[in-house]
């Protein structure tokens, strides 16, 4: 692959290295832990408590858990060489923008494919759980998500690339520097373009992941959907949702 | 910055990845 204009493969290397050691640094469970929770499971009764749950309970408990995420995902986007250096509008935007589909790549990391089960405060869940939030759809679309990225079986470093990949959208609405931000989003493109070439991966799993991108959108709008929906019915338990996951998914 | 005061505070902060 050419290397974009006035850079070169030692700053690719070193972005390699930069969104590596930020994705390491900033998941929530390593590799070993996740190996040692794949297989601690919500019992049936367990299940059947959080499906006898409120909506409204419902709904803030996964709101409490996501936004304890998005805090890694913000860490995670600091790190990344680069991302300091745009304004302030540019990062807020990106990360608003971005951080739900950083949150569906990283998925794929505590997604069991065996009993589709994803890890869900501490332990893993089936689809069955959520019952209670009233979204089925959205739900199930993200458990199929999940299914999907973990069969491209991306390493720890093809998740840290792809997903900073995405989260560097210069196509983000009411950005101020969009060239710096495709600049930037090039570069990291490059660097996951080689990086797969090297592991004697081919273009093709490149592909596989960039044909999900218009299913993590439409699960990104779907949430969205939901969320305005639930807001309408139940106004005052949003407003006990955190202020940072308020503030990120909010108008 | 009011509208999005926790993430700006986020975006200055210089958390370790200890403190994560």
């Amino acid at each position: 692959n050419p290397l974009p204009d006035g850079c070169s493969l030692l700053e690719i290397e070193h972005i390699t290295q930069s969104v590596v050691k930020s994705h390491i640094e900033t998941s929530q469970y390593s590799t070993d832990e996740l190996k040692r929770m794949m297989w601690t499971l919500y019992s049936p009764e367990e299940t059947r408590s959080y499906q006898t749950k409120s909506a409204e309970m419902m709904w803030q408990q996964c709101a409490i858990y996501i936004t304890n995420a998005i805090q890694y995902v913000v860490e995670f986007a600091k790190r990344i060489t680069g991302f300091m250096d745009l304004c302030q509008n540019d990062q807020i935007i990106l990360l608003k923008a971005g951080c739900m589909d950083v949150l569906l790549i990283r998925m794929c990391r505590v997604y069991n494919p065996i009993n589709n089960t994803l890890l869900f405060d501490g332990k893993f869940a089936t689809p069955q759980l959520f019952k209670a939030l009233g979204c089925d759809d959205l739900v199930n679309a993200v458990f199929d998500l999940a299914k999907s990225l973990s069969r491209i079986q991306m390493s720890e470093e093809e998740i840290a690339l792809f997903s900073a990949a995405v989260l560097l959208s210069p196509d983000r609405p009411w950005l101020t520097d969009v060239q710096k931000i495709h600049k930037l989003q090039e570069k990291v493109y490059v660097a996951l373009q080689r990086y797969l070439q090297k592991g004697g991966g081919s273009e093709e799993k490149l592909a596989k992941m960039v044909s999900k991108l218009p299913t993590m959108k439409s699960i990104c709008n779907l949430h969205i959907d939901k969320l305005e929906f639930f807001r309408l019915v139940h106004p005052e338990t949003v407003y006990t949702f955190p202020p940072l996951y308020r503030e990120v998914f909010g108008s | 910055k009011e509208k999005h005061k926790i993430l700006h505070q986020l975006l200055q902060s210089s958390t370790s990845p200890v403190d994560l």
